[in-house]
């Protein structure tokens, strides 16, 4: 464990967190991407699915329960106790284009033609997409409270700052996964549009509205 | 380089 991957991991809880709360205290989930919610949960699944076949240590056990448990709740609350207020008009994108080119990709390129390591090579393709329908929602409606942009830059930086600790990695543990690497770089490319908005509009007090 | 099956990230 290194400083990176420490507050990269933090970061990701602080997003799922800040997400749950918001939706909890405003008893609403508008502005938020229920395509973009299940398709979190389906890398969540996808990936740790490992905890049952190997044991790495107590931090990633529950780290790795906590973020099944928080994707499962997101969608509880969307879908189930606060469907009222969620805004289906606005999220529209289409999740079949990015999950079957994700699972044709995850079949070609993968470390190990075998079951668990195909089903973790798609969650590591599906992450890296799966902000985009919450993105495509953003761009349609042209602005984002300031919580979601928050659950943003806390979704999207955790990625960022997992890059730095595959450098470190690679260069103190001579290890290092290209797939996560590459897939980890258009992860966080994603977000550079976002990340500028956020740094220009929500840090100086303003709401998250794109230019007309 | 270790091999790159190693899964001990989240």
């Amino acid at each position: 464990m290194n400083i990176f991957r420490l507050l990269g991991d933090l970061s990701h809880l602080l997003a799922v967190i800040i997400l749950l709360l918001k939706i909890w205290k405003t008893r609403s989930c508008a502005g938020i991407s229920g395509r973009s919610q299940i398709l979190f949960a389906a890398v969540y699944t996808a990936r740790y699915l490992d905890l049952v076949t190997s044991y790495i240590s107590a931090y990633n056990t529950v780290m790795k329960i906590v973020f099944l448990v928080a994707s499962y709740g997101t969608l509880y609350l969307m879908f189930l106790k606060f469907k009222a207020t969620y805004d289906h008009n606005h999220d529209t994108f289409r999740i079949e284009f990015l999950v079957l080119p994700c699972v044709i990709l995850a079949l070609l390129i993968n470390h190990d033609f075998s079951a668990l390591e195909i089903l973790w090579t798609f969650s590591i393709y599906l992450e890296s997409v799966a902000i985009l329908p919450q993105l495509f929602m953003v761009s349609k409606t042209g602005e984002a409270e300031s919580i979601t942009s928050h659950y943003l830059f806390a979704l999207g930086t955790y990625r960022g700052l997992y890059l730095f600790n595959w450098i470190y990695r690679y260069y103190a543990e001579d290890h290092y996964d290209l797939i996560a690497i590459i897939a980890g770089i258009v992860q966080t490319v994603l977000y550079c549009d976002f990340f500028y908005l956020y740094i220009t509009k929500v840090l100086k007090g303003k709401k998250l509205q794109l230019p007309a | 380089l270790k091999p790159k099956y190693l899964k001990d990230e989240l």
